[in-house]
């Protein structure tokens, strides 16, 4: 089954 | 102080009915080069952003960042008496409590004025890194739609890949699976036309759910671009015209 990631593992927060 | 006044204000709609189903409050940034928007899910896996340029407008007079903050609902039920034929000004002032929305009709027999109450909101933002994708897809914005429409009643992830002469989508379910091949096509300046860049080839899994919220922007452009690498979000964009786009990155889903 596949895992839904999130966005802020790739996009840093400023 | 800010004043923009769009002469085809259908585009302003339909930028909102885009947006309105994924972002629900947000911060518009009125800004002297242009209005900006970036909104995140609360679970943080899409991300919207958006671009329209002063110079898109028929007239934009803005002298410091205002951030504008928006419960798209509510702009979403003012902006749809806005007929489609009418000119759209939108018009704030530096206190940020509210703003104006003026419609008007092509003939100026009628002008409509709204208020909209604004909010004070804490956005969450994170920085875009400049992004360079092992694929690159030009596409047909209602082959997109249809693709995410007929696969979303057999499952719930699709699969992309591509190769140099299509871009392939599958998914599977309980009743089965089904995949859907769009062919590249011979030299595409034409807006039907389906180009393929690679750099390397990507396999990439992702929600349909999303995917298909992000068709809602179908009727801002004919052709939508796709850009993908293996473990990474996607880009997906619909340029507004000459005036901006509005881009969407969704968190990719990956083998557990």
């Amino acid at each position: 089954s596949k895992r839904q990631t999130s966005l802020l593992s790739f996009f840093p927060s400023p | 102080m800010l004043e923009a006044r769009l002469a085809q204000g259908n585009v302003l709609k339909k930028v909102i009915d885009s947006l309105r189903d994924l972002v629900n409050e947000a911060n518009f940034e009125f800004t002297p080069s242009g209005i900006t928007l970036q909104s995140m899910d609360s679970a943080h896996v899409i991300l919207v952003s958006l671009l329209l340029r002063a110079d898109g407008f028929d007239n934009y007079r803005c002298d410091r960042t205002i951030p504008v903050g928006i419960n798209m609902a509510s702009l979403s039920k003012i902006i749809r008496a806005a007929a489609n034929d009418d000119a759209i000004t939108l018009r704030a002032d530096d206190n940020g409590e509210s703003l104006n929305l003026i419609f008007e009709a092509p003939n100026a027999g009628r002008v409509s004025d709204y208020e909209l109450k604004l909010m004070d909101l804490d956005v969450e933002q994170v920085a875009l890194p400049d992004m360079s994708y092992d694929v690159t897809v030009r596409m047909p914005s209602e082959e997109l739609q249809r693709v995410c429409r007929d696969l979303s009643a057999v499952g719930e992830s699709v699969t992309i890949n591509a190769t140099k002469e299509s871009i392939n989508f599958g998914v599977k379910g309980e009743l089965g699976s089904g995949s859907i091949a769009i062919r590249s096509t011979a030299p595409v300046d034409k807006k039907e036309g389906v180009s393929i860049s690679m750099r390397q080839p990507a396999d990439v899994s992702f929600s349909l759910k999303f995917l298909t919220q992000f068709t809602k922007a179908t009727p801002l452009s004919e052709t939508v671009r796709l850009e993908f690498s293996n473990e990474c979000p996607m880009l997906v964009e619909y340029p507004i015209g000459d005036m901006g786009y509005i881009r969407f990155y969704l968190a990719p889903k990956v083998d557990d």
